[in-house]
């Protein structure tokens, strides 16, 4: 039991570094409170955004905090890798250049799986190969009112794509 | 394997039966506040058997049933596909009887049980505990939640 | 102590069903779990967002979720109004039109109370008088790095006003 | 009353003496993830008094002293006219000693107790227990709290 945990902490841990530093360019790692007895105790993420000092999770800003979330959630998904991700607003506290960011690596990893992400944001939109778009109709029930082919879009109108 | 589309019938706000369609790659999903973007994904976590109620903003399974149509049952289903030869489709259908309610699980067609859905589902490397399915505010919750709960998190995938 | 407590429920109550028809144009309401006991039981928070049932928060939506506890906060503040108020990145949930119907919500307001807003989104850095922006310089300190007086800017360069 | 201007000196990621100056009216402040916006915000609960360590995201008071300038003691000041006669400066200073720590605040040039500035701005109607700061996630917080703890809310502002 314990060697099967160390070998997924390790694992975990690895591709927490690698994505952390593919999203913020900083470092970031994953430590036990008790590496003797890790069942006894819990588990801390540090990360040191560029330019910063090495801080906790809790010390950071909601952006930064997000952000390495995040890092941690894909470095889970990376360790065992499932064929299609649904995502739910990831980049809700996330500023212009991190969403930007975050919607590249999505974008890079759609070659190897399938991503379904909810969003409210331009970077997300501009990057996908389908978009879907929902209302509410008055009589309250959700009716789906356009499933555009992003691709086939970008080849005819390019301008349509600003924000 | 992919996702190749889903079909809801009568569930939470989809009162009429809706069809999604996914292409591979890389879909987004968008409107405004309320229209419905994150019952598309309650309803993956529901025809899959992947979480409870309570993590689909029910307090019972029958509050999933739209409560505007007046029908009783609910369904979802999922249909995956690998572009070659494999279609694999999941169902779950929910009824509100006089005594309570029932909860059915089909596969291509056929009942089956939830452990049979699960086993099918973890060959393909799809289980409750991997962080595929992200919902609204998991984010956040992984922040808040405490050292130790986040070790508990590399238990489950050890 | 329990009139006290019925008259600061009543009208945190009212400005509550006020505020929350401004900006959803919905019904909202507080009820109590026990009221004859009050302090027996908790404070229950219901709302109809147009064109749908009556709803407990539990069952909303993340945004409806965030505009009515943006409706609740702000029954407060009337209630016991202060000469200023700052808000940390209140419209983070929201889509464009809630965003945009809260922004001119806070402009109204500021005629009668001061608001510092830190937001990332368009529609408050629009309709602010004062813009301040801040940045983080590579030796890790936060810096100041403009001070727009944004009526002056109308003013003078409509254009500029693009997100 | 309203606020005219924050001088933050060593506190937080301000590690350089830095004035925010505030027109009347409606301010938005704006910048990348990790800037310091929100350390604003906390200037402002910590000059004031208005909320602990905990809020504003640090273990202890030391925490709050910018870690990079090497300097041991940091400061606020929230500086309030009314636009005709009346100005009020609250300042709070923290010092890191060789066993411990002083905290002080004045008010208006001579030290005071954190009961005359809490004194003086009820008189305004600045209160701990009004919503008038809202921190980043406090919005959330109001939507995961307990039916019992939004009813406290009215108990204190009753
Ligand atoms: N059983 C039900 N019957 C009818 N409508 C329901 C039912 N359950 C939930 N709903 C509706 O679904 C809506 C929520 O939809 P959903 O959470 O998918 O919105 P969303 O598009 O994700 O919005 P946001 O951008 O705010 O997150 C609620 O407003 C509620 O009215
Ligand atoms: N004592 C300290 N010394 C130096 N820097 C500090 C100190 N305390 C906090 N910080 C820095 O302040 C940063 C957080 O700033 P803040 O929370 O204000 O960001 P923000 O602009 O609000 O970002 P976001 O948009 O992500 O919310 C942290 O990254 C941290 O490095
Ligand atoms: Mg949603
Ligand atoms: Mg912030």
């Amino acid at each position: 039991k314990k060697i099967n945990f160390f070998e997924t902490f390790q694992g975990v841990d690895k591709y927490f570094q690698e994505i952390f530093h593919e999203l913020s360019f900083g470092h970031g790692e994953l430590v036990l409170e008790n590496p003797e007895d890790p069942f006894g105790g819990g588990l801390i993420i540090r990360a040191r955004p560029r330019d910063k000092k090495m801080q906790r999770l809790e010390a950071m800003s909601g952006g930064e905090k997000s952000l390495t979330a995040l890092s941690f959630m894909f470095a889970l998904q990376r360790y065992s890798p499932a064929p299609f991700y649904a995502f739910d607003e990831v980049d809700m506290f996330l500023d212009s250049i991190n969403a930007e960011r975050l919607a590249q690596m999505i974008k890079k990893q759609s070659i190897h799986a399938q991503f379904v992400v909810v969003s409210l944001r331009r970077h997300m939109l501009e990057k996908s190969d389908q978009a879907i778009g929902v209302t509410l109709r008055t009589d309250g029930f959700t009716q789906i009112i356009g499933v555009q082919n992003m691709q086939k879009k970008k080849d005819e109108e390019p301008e349509l794509m600003t924000a | 394997l992919r996702l190749k589309e889903i079909e809801i019938d009568n569930f939470k706000s989809f009162g009429k039966r809706t069809l999604v369609p996914f292409l591979p790659g890389f879909t987004t999903i968008s409107g405004p506040n309320g229209s419905g973007k994150s019952n598309i994904i309650d309803s993956i976590l529901f025809a899959l058997g992947l979480s409870s109620s309570r993590t689909m903003r029910a307090e019972r399974l029958p509050d999933l049933i739209n409560n505007l149509s007046g029908k009783k049952e609910a369904q979802a289903t999922i249909k995956f596909t690998d572009d070659k030869e494999i279609e694999i489709e999941v169902t779950r259908k929910i009824k509100v009887k006089d005594n309570g309610y029932t909860s059915t699980y089909y596969m291509d067609g056929r009942t089956c049980t939830l452990t049979e859905v699960h086993d099918k589902l973890l060959s393909y490397n799809i289980s409750p505990h991997g962080y595929n399915v992200v919902m609204q505010g998991d984010v956040t919750s992984i922040i808040s939640m405490s050292l130790n709960e986040r070790r508990k998190i590399i238990d489950e995938l050890a």
